[in-house]
């Protein structure tokens, strides 16, 4: 067993991953952000098995996939019972170890008072010291999704006394492998101890969770990470937010292409056209098939009289520098 | 971009989850460095793209031009490493996930 944050935390994070009233933050960001301190203690143990795990190689338990399911709590019969969904298990995976975690304290019984006798002058009122502490028991039925009975009973194990208030683990493989096996995929299970509960229990930062620990078959085929995390968002309400602006998009991502900004201009100097000029209709060649190596080899500039044989209009259009008339040159030097 | 060698290896790329909309239901890690392969397998390709035999025998096909439109061999991963995802299921409870190959370790020539 291993012991708890002593302190209880605020019974408002107690709601664990039950995810941020602020609509821009995902659960998952939530969940990443909580102090430990703020979590319940099966994010805490999950957070905890994540970072041993996450190390090149380790497998968890020996297998690939670690489940955690917390509890639903309702009272029967005046009694708390934690039910458990196991539903979201796929087909796929090997159950290796299934673990019941929960917190547990002495269950002193009410002391019984003693009528005080005045026989000596110095005698004092004395109280029956408390018997020992209530033997608790766990009971472990399992029910198909949709019947109201109390479900097949699976297993019931005693507690010895806790001698504080600490976490205990308890390992539920078999009783979780039969009720999977015979298709009851929702657990329930009491903590009893004979008394009735004294008052309404809650769920709080103690309440109890089942891990298991399997093996996905399917994780090595190919595109497995897609089966599992691609998917819609699972707490995206199909409409936006009512406070939300008609257009706003709920969604949080940030958009990384930059709009081009203009016209694309290429790389090439203006007038050093790549086409073959005695091909009319080249087909259009990509610059890189022409450069077979990155650095283009430059091209040797034509001599001075072959440029002046071409006529001063083609010169123009292929010239690198501009060139202007005696009588504008004239005016400029005078400018 | 330009001066990242032509032959076939390992080119960096991290992987935010946000980018892919998946930050939703992962807790952790938020992003991973995933990287990619890419380059050239020509003939002669060099040891260190590691090629099978099948690819030194496809690129001497290739480069003796006996076959047109023999493609050249591909660059793709060769040792790939697992990343550990902890994150939400569709019931909120917490899931953590050990899958294989999600990062480029070596490149090599197919």
């Amino acid at each position: 067993s291993h012991t708890a944050a002593a302190r209880p935390a605020p019974p408002a994070a107690a709601d664990g991953l039950a995810g941020d009233k602020n609509p821009q933050r995902s659960p998952g960001d939530v969940a990443a952000a909580q102090s430990p301190g703020a979590q319940d203690m099966v994010a805490v143990h999950m957070l905890r098995l994540y970072e041993k795990y996450s190390r090149r190689g380790a497998r968890p338990g020996g297998g690939n996939t670690v489940r955690s399911f917390r509890a639903r709590l309702e009272v029967v019969n005046q009694k708390a019972v934690y039910f458990f969904n196991l539903t979201s298990m796929q087909d796929s995976e090997m159950i290796l170890t299934a673990t019941f975690h929960f917190y547990s304290e002495p269950q002193w019984p009410p002391a019984r008072e003693v009528p005080c006798k005045q026989r000596a002058k110095n005698a004092s009122c004395r109280l029956l010291p408390p018997g020992p502490p209530a033997r608790q028991h766990l009971l472990f039925r399992s029910l198909s999704q949709n019947t109201a009975t109390q479900g097949l009973l699976r297993g019931a194990m005693a507690l010895p006394p806790p001698p504080r208030g600490l976490w205990q683990a308890k390992d539920i493989s078999l009783i979780v492998k039969a009720a999977r096996r015979d298709g009851e995929l929702l657990l329930s299970a009491q903590l009893d101890s004979g008394e009735k509960d004294m008052g309404v229990p809650r769920l709080g930062p103690h309440a109890p969770y089942i891990l298991i620990y399997a093996n996905d078959l399917a994780i090595s085929e190919p595109n497995s990470v897609a089966v599992t995390l691609q998917r819609y968002d699972p707490f995206q309400a199909g409409d936006p937010e009512p406070g939300a602006a008609p257009n706003s998009s709920a969604d949080p991502r940030v958009r990384r292409a930059t709009q081009a900004t203009g016209p694309l201009q290429n790389n090439e100097l203006p007038g050093l056209d790549e086409r073959p000029a005695q091909a009319p209709h080249a087909q259009h060649y990509h610059k890189h098939e022409l450069w077979p190596n990155p650095l283009r080899a430059l091209k040797p500039r034509p001599g001075r009289k072959d440029r002046r044989k071409k006529g001063q209009d083609v010169f123009m259009a292929s010239s690198q520098v501009l060139d202007f008339d005696e009588k504008t040159m004239q005016k400029a030097r005078k400018k | 971009q330009w001066d990242e060698p032509r032959v076939c290896s390992r080119r960096y790329l991290k992987v935010d989850f946000a980018d892919i909309g998946w930050n939703e239901w992962i807790i952790s890690p938020k992003s991973f460095d995933a990287y990619y392969c890419s380059g050239a397998c020509e003939f002669p390709m060099p040891k260190m793209v590691r090629p099978s035999n099948h690819a030194t025998i496809q690129s001497i096909v290739r480069a003796v031009g006996i076959v047109p439109g023999i493609p050249e061999p591909c660059c793709v991963p060769d040792k790939m490493s697992s990343l550990g995802v902890l994150f939400l299921d569709e019931n909120r409870n917490v899931v953590l996930k050990v899958y294989p190959n999600m990062s480029v370790e070596t490149c090599a020539c197919r």
